[in-house]
């Protein structure tokens, strides 16, 4: 798995992480 | 709330005090949404509920790369579903007493 990756955006912060297969549909 | 293929969550448990709760946005269906959607995983971020609109959050977003402009509206709705939902459950609890 990837790590989480932070992008700040007019001082907001996204945290981006992987999303577990389960959650997804026509997986 | 209405299936947009966007799904927000809460992204830690409401404890219904707090100004700002951390939510969690991901694309379950790109096919729901207008522009070519980049998969980048599930977006964690925090939204103050008295403060913020769910349309200016999904905008930073737009600006922020994840999704295409076409789609602010479909991410804001989404996001203001799930905003409601919190507002309502925490009105519920003030009703309900301690």
């Amino acid at each position: 798995l990837c790590a989480a990756q932070v992008v700040h955006s007019a001082g907001r912060r996204f945290i981006v992480s992987p999303v577990p297969e389960s959650r997804l549909k026509d997986q | 709330a209405e299936d947009t293929g966007v799904r927000v969550e809460l992204a830690e448990e409401d404890d219904g005090k707090k100004a700002a709760i951390a939510l969690k946005l991901w694309v379950e269906d790109p096919k729901k949404l207008k522009g070519k959607y980049k998969e980048s995983g599930a977006i964690e971020f925090t939204f103050e509920l008295e403060k913020e609109t769910p349309e200016g959050v999904a905008q930073e977003m737009v600006e922020s790369g994840f999704f295409h402009e076409s789609d602010a509206k479909i991410v804001g709705k989404s996001i203001r579903d799930r905003v409601a939902l919190i507002k309502w459950r925490r009105e519920r609890s003030v009703l309900a007493g301690p």
